[in-house]
């Protein structure tokens, strides 16, 4: 028996704004990463091959907030965070503030493979990568027209960094 | 935020998540999906899970953790009642109950978002308290969807 969720992430539109062609390119992306990992599954691949097939789908479309089409931070940079575990052994591997790897996904789990560590962040992690073999994929792979957009509506209100950073406890 | 769990037919699970964050971060900002405990969490013993929504408030709550350390809670009692009432699996009515509870729990504080995960028992739960999430779920018994809205009418500006 195996089992396979996936998710692309929670409301970033209402049902008003969702057309019905934006809503079956999404459906229609979220049908090919669930059954990139359900082949591993069917197949008798492992769990962790699974997760990441089908996120590395994920971090390749442009409609998703991670990798290729990763929202901006306020200097308009992707910066990227990741992170994997596998339930036999709670290994674990994550990865914060990256901003030259294609698939974080993939860096999070060498991180967990091949690192004594759990957690590398920023320049730290960037150095592994390059260790590791990672090409050094450029901001310019990352950065789209959707995400630009909503980089400059937000400074639009006249908000301040400071107004973006305030909240959460 | 994109994300998976699962179960292969081993018994083993993973979960796995990956994000840009929030439009505008700045300071070096880090949400919920590389903190392994809040967005991202897998044991045998209990089940995988992968979150999204206001990072903030699944570190606080320590979500994904949260919500294997029940449900490996629950099994354990199942387990002990098994002999005399026959009942150690975990029904998918536990896990949703679990799952909703935790995301109330971020819903209290303040936050929204949503978490997919899966069961030893082949179970594949999403509870959100957003207008919608993007998901999917397949499983070995023929299970194949994908979806975007529920039910509800909270629309975050979670990205």
């Amino acid at each position: 028996r195996w089992s396979l969720a996936i998710h692309g992430g929670a409301g970033t539109l209402s049902r008003d704004a969702m057309t019905p062609e934006k809503e079956a390119e999404y459906e229609a992306m979220l049908q090919t990463a669930l059954d990139a990992g359900a082949k591993v599954l069917a197949d008798g691949g492992d769990a962790m091959d699974a997760v990441k097939a089908a996120v590395i789908i994920m971090e390749d479309s442009p409609l998703f907030n991670a990798g290729k089409g990763a929202v901006l931070t306020w200097d308009g940079d992707a910066e990227l965070d990741a992170s994997i575990m596998d339930g036999r052994d709670r290994s674990a591997g994550a990865i914060a503030g990256v901003r030259t790897v294609k698939n974080p996904i993939l860096l999070a789990d060498r991180v967990r493979t091949d690192s004594p560590h759990v957690m590398l962040v920023g320049e730290g992690a960037e150095q592994f990568a390059l260790e590791k073999g990672f090409a050094v994929t450029p901001q310019s792979y990352f950065i789209t027209p959707m995400r630009l957009d909503a980089l400059e509506r937000m400074k639009a209100k006249q908000l301040s960094a400071l107004d973006v950073d305030l909240k959460f406890g | 935020t994109v994300g998976a769990v699962a179960l292969d037919q081993k018994g083993n699970m993973a979960a796995a998540t990956s994000t840009g964050g929030m439009t505008g971060k700045r300071w070096g900002r880090v949400g919920d999906a590389p903190v392994i405990g809040a967005g991202t969490y897998a044991d045998n013993r209990a089940c995988a899970v992968s979150a999204t929504g206001w990072g903030e408030y699944f570190l606080r709550v320590g979500v994904a953790h949260e919500i294997c350390a029940r449900l490996r809670g629950v099994k354990e009692f199942n387990a002990l009642t098994a002999e005399s009432d026959g009942a150690a699996a975990l029904q998918p009515e536990e896990a949703e109950y679990i799952a909703d509870s935790v995301m109330a729990d971020v819903k209290d504080l303040g936050g929204d978002g949503g978490v997919i995960l899966v069961t030893p028992e082949g179970h594949a739960v999403f509870s959100f308290n957003t207008t919608g999430m993007y998901r999917g779920r397949a499983t070995s018994d023929g299970v194949n969807e994908v979806a975007i809205f529920g039910s509800e009418d909270k629309v975050s500006s979670t990205p």
